[in-house]
């Protein structure tokens, strides 16, 4: 069967950094990346929203063993930048759905997000591609959160749930 | 040579639409997201950042076709959740590159940021999964946006550049 979810996956092992207040106009991104990717920190999801007044956040997840070499860099480019201000949060997890399937996302994200929500589990960030969404929560409902999308895909086995510690 | 980036694209024929100041609790995305699955709205990107004060903005790209049922399913759901607004654009474009071997994400992500802050280009949003990077341009950037990353991760051909008008 063409089934729209092929599999889905948790990581535990990240952390979230949140820079706010950039100035929204080319170079900002170029800037705090190049500065990340020179301390050797791998960067998972980098989500940025549409910004307001000229300002934009940027949010991305590191490898909770890159975040002091990340946060050197962040406050770096913070200060050079004129940033409102960053900070970061240890205890997330991100879980995924994939499959090639998912054409029609918005069907296969609104049973995702219903999942969830019927599991009382509050969705922090959310970044997806043509094949993937994935979500991050807070990182003692991460197990729950691929327990109950794992259940409503019907997926008898995910795909190598890489549950990193 | 396995390069970090196989290829690139451009899809030109979306309208993205920004939902500010959403209630940051379970049961929001899945009420925004199935409404919308209802009115058979195709979504491609969706993109939320963290909430502050208990508010969080969500923004994802439909096809231009389907923004007229998508605006009505955004307004009955900011009305019934007490959003501060809604709001689209329909002049964007949404340039991505592709690679299996993105693993070291922070160095590619840099250099496509790059490329687009020499061009000039403002990134308007970002998002990303393991092996795709896509930022959101303004529309009659887009094919400058794709020429520059094109050049820059040195491809001879983009992966079918769906450049859909
Ligand atoms: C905020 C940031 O993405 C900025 N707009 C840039 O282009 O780099
Ligand atoms: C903002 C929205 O994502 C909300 N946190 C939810 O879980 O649905």
């Amino acid at each position: 069967a063409n089934r729209p979810v092929s599999g889905c996956a948790l990581i535990k092992n990240e952390s979230l950094v949140t820079v706010t207040g950039l100035p929204d106009r080319p170079g900002t991104s170029w800037k705090l990346f190049s500065r990340i990717a020179e301390r050797n920190a791998t960067v998972d999801m980098i989500v940025q929203n549409v910004g307001e007044q000229g300002k934009a956040d940027i949010s991305f997840t590191v490898m909770s063993k890159d975040l002091p070499a990340t946060l050197e860099a962040v406050e770096e480019v913070a200060r050079e930048l004129g940033a409102s201000g960053f900070y970061h949060e240890d205890t997330v997890a991100k879980v995924s759905v994939v499959g090639l399937g998912m054409a029609q996302q918005s069907g296969v994200a609104a049973k995702m997000f219903r999942e969830l929500a019927n599991a009382g589990i509050n969705i922090l960030m959310i970044t997806t591609s043509e094949i993937k969404i994935s979500a991050l929560v807070s990182r003692e409902l991460g197990e729950e959160a691929l327990r109950v999308v794992h259940r409503a895909f019907e997926l008898d086995r995910p795909v190598e749930p890489s549950v990193e510690e």
